[in-house]
């Protein structure tokens, strides 16, 4: 269990770092509270944000951290493939630049395994390879659906 | 194994009438207003692929039958009783959202592509139906061919398909993740290895 | 005691009821578990957006509910005037339309007293009075401002 | 008794200069990147008002004294050491980003508009300010005279600027008023009464 813990944790750190350094160009770690025995300490988030210096995840921003959780999430999904994945509005409190990284790692990632995102921000759906809107009429659901033409540019 | 297809009927904002969505392979975006029933979409993909528990498929009331399309009759009719004495103008507003009767039951399917045979059932297709009646009882399908929870869930994990290890991420779930403490970071981790 | 919760939860339902119609053009009300004994009972947040049946907030959706949400602090701020107030992205995932009418809300409140809004929304941005910019360097903030003039629109 | 400006010296990311910002009377939105330091702008104004808590304040290791700026020198002189390593490129780029030493303390001054003498002073501004040193030890002023912090508690309460009733409302907080139980929500409708 320690070997297979310790294996895991040490793709899921390489990955973290790697995705992490595709949506910021910054750099992030992973830490162990306690190096020998893993199972009784904790783990911290640890992040450079370019230009910046290193903080633990509890010192950051809002959306600092939920960048950093972003960026945890992405690399655990790799540690255990599926073939499609489903994320709703988790770019919620990201910023442009930010919610733009995300929007091309989303679409990098997605021929590899079919993603569907649910957002509310533009730089999302603008790129997207489908999009579909939702609405509401006297309270029922209707959806339609709309292919997104290559050269849509988001305004 | 991506999602092909998922159809819906009398779940939640979905109403009593059948209604599809077919998705792509690559990116799908889904965006609309606040309560168009953008999540929904997600608790439905949930709720075909087993989850059982009314807090993480949001059922009204506390209860897996909340998941079954209410028009709330009760408070459009006491409406439109308050409207009709505003006079006529009330009545034809009212007459247009005429929501149907309260269905039976819901019942969600889900068309997985299967052409790369990884799931294994010898067809291009695979589909997985569950029902609810609102009696409590539920009743699941594959392929057409009626089956049991427990085999829909070992089919599940043989195919790689139960939702674990982090695959569906909820509304809210990154910025609670970014506010763990260290300690269930770690069991989150230990969880998916 | 119970006489001034009494009057206190009047006012501030009434409040609840004009701010979510100014907000969404719906309905809402805050319905006592328990009438009778009033502290013995939580409190139902009650709405029912434009078009669509009433709900109790726990069966809305993530942005229904934060609308309600608000709708509710800024109906219990009537019932304490302050000087100032401050409002740190409250309109994280609230859709289009639902900024731009909390937009509107609050440059017409900003004429009885002080508010200063963080946004990262356009909508809040361009329907304000004057803007200040912050932004990072190396670690350290700078903060800009800017007068926005009358005639921008927000594009 | 508006907010017309406020002074940050050695305050979380402010840095060790001091920093002003003037307010207007009606709607200012402030607005910037993730991590700009838009919230620390509300923490520092709660700080000046008087608020203790190193949770609210979100002040890093969870002391009040986290709240100083920290250049993280040695975070930086170990980064720099690598980059020395690998040239002199690495040499010019780490100049730039050549933070000063961590100040011994940090100030916040906020000035408030009297001019319609709600606030019981003779005077058109009143200034409070707050130093906190990194020993831990707090001082207080009300327009540059050195006071108490029971007097300013006492004469906030008097001329309405203590921050309660809801009239500071942090990041995330809507969403959690959202997410409040029925008692909860009663209960901060008590708490304002
Ligand atoms: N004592 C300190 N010294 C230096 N920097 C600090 C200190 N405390 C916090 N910071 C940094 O201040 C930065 C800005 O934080 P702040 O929460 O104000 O950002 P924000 O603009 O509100 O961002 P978001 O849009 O993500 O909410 C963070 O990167 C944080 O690490
Ligand atoms: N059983 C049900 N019958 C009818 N409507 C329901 C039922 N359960 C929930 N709803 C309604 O479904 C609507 C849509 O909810 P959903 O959470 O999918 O919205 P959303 O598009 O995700 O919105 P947001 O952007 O605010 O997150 C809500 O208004 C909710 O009241
Ligand atoms: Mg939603
Ligand atoms: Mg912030």
């Amino acid at each position: 269990k320690r070997k297979v813990f310790g294996a895991a944790f040490a793709t899921i750190n390489n990955e973290f770092a790697g995705t992490f350094k595709t949506l910021t160009d910054g750099q992030a770690w992973l830490e162990l509270e306690n190096k020998e025995e893993m199972f009784t300490g904790g783990i911290y988030m640890m992040a450079s944000f370019r230009g910046k210096p290193a903080w633990e995840s509890s010192s950051m921003s809002g959306g600092e951290k939920s960048v950093t959780a972003v960026a945890l999430i992405l690399a655990i999904q790799k540690v255990n493939p599926h073939p499609f994945y489903l994320f709703d509005e988790i770019d919620q409190n990201l910023d442009q630049a930010n919610s733009q990284s995300l929007a091309s790692f989303f679409k990098e990632r997605s021929s590899q395994a079919q993603i569907i995102v649910v957002s509310l921000k533009d730089t999302m759906v603008a790129g997207s390879g489908v999009a579909y809107g939702v609405y509401n009429v006297a309270g029922i659901s209707r959806i339609v659906r709309a292919k997104m033409e290559v050269q849509v540019k988001s305004g | 194994g991506y999602i092909r297809r998922l159809e819906v009927k009398g779940f939640k904002s979905f109403g009593p009438r059948a209604l599809t969505i077919t998705f792509e392979q690559g990116l799908n975006v889904v965006t609309g207003p606040n309560g168009s029933g953008k999540s929904n979409i997600a608790d439905a993909i949930l709720f075909a692929l087993g989850e059982n528990s009314p807090r993480v498929l949001r059922a009204a009331q506390g209860r897996l039958t909340g998941l079954i399309y209410d028009p709330k009759r009760e408070a459009v009719e006491a409406r439109r009783a308050a409207e009709g004495a505003e006079g006529e103008a009330g009545e034809g507003a009212a007459r247009s959202f005429s929501p149907e009767d309260r269905p039976t039951s819901c019942k969600v399917s889900l068309q997985i592509d299967n052409a790369d045979r990884k799931i294994p059932v010898d067809s291009d297709l695979v589909t997985l139906t569950r029902e609810l009646k609102n009696n409590g009882e539920n009743s699941y399908y594959l392929n057409g061919k009626k089956s049991t929870k427990s085999m829909i869930a070992d089919f599940l994990e043989v195919s790689g398909l139960s939702p674990s290890g982090l695959n569906v991420i909820p509304q809210g779930a990154a910025t609670r993740v970014a506010d763990l403490t260290p300690d269930e970071k770690r069991k989150m981790i230990e969880d998916v290895v």
